[in-house]
């Protein structure tokens, strides 16, 4: 443990207070993708499997526990607390180009060919182009609430962080793990151009929107 | 081989 991969964890939890916060203090999941979370829900159970099979520390698996649980619960606020504020006509993109070539690239990528390897591997790939359809949503939308927009800077800012925490590992413990290294540069890619308009019109107190 | 340190990021 290092101190980026400790504040991309917390800001990985701060994400999930701050969407859970957004969706019961607004009573609304408008913004929101479903997709999105879904893929979450899926990201993290295909990952955390091996909370059955092997155990690292006390934090590892309560964090693994929580992460599961909160994506469950936000998926229960969509879904059936705040169903009728969660508009799907907006949330488009098609799921199947994202599953299908995650499941391609981990039967390709992998570190051993057994279920909990392969559920691993596909969770990785998943999760980097599971924030696909909410970046889609937006950029349909074209505007977004400024605390979905906190949400998702928190969200960036744990990928972000968990660069610098692969480079302090390399040195001090030569470790390198290169499907997580690819998979998490191309996640935090995909935030740039959120973090473009994030850092020039929210943070100086501006509403999110796209130019048209 | 990274499995064998058996993920131990979240």
């Amino acid at each position: 443990m290092n101190i980026f991969r400790f504040f991309g964890d917390l800001s990985h939890l701060a994400s999930i207070f701050i969407l859970i916060h957004k969706i019961t203090t607004t009573r609304s999941c408008r913004g929101i993708s479903f997709k999105t979370q879904a893929l979450y829900v899926t990201v993290f159970v295909t990952r955390y499997l091996d909370l059955f099979t092997s155990y690292v520390s006390l934090y590892n698996t309560v964090m693994k526990i929580f992460f599961i649980a909160s994506s469950c619960y936000i998926l229960y606020l969509m879904r059936v607390r705040y169903r009728p504020t969660n508009d799907p006509s907006i949330d488009t993109f098609r799921l199947e180009y994202l599953v299908g070539p995650c499941v391609v690239l981990a039967l390709i990528f992998n570190y051993g060919y057994n279920p909990t390897e392969l559920l691993w591997s596909f969770s990785i790939f998943l999760e980097s182009v599971a924030i696909l359809p909410q970046l889609f949503m937006l950029q349909r939308t074209g505007e977004a609430e400024t605390i979905t927009t906190h949400y998702l800077a928190a969200l960036g800012a744990y990928r972000a962080l968990y660069i610098p925490n692969w480079i302090y590992r390399y040195f001090s413990e030569g470790y390198v793990d290169p499907i997580s290294v690819t998979a998490g540069l191309v996640q935090t890619g995909l935030y740039l151009d959120f973090f473009y308009v994030y850092f020039t019109k929210v943070l100086q107190g501006q509403k999110f929107e796209l130019p048209a | 081989d990274p499995s064998s340190q058996s993920h131990d990021e979240l």
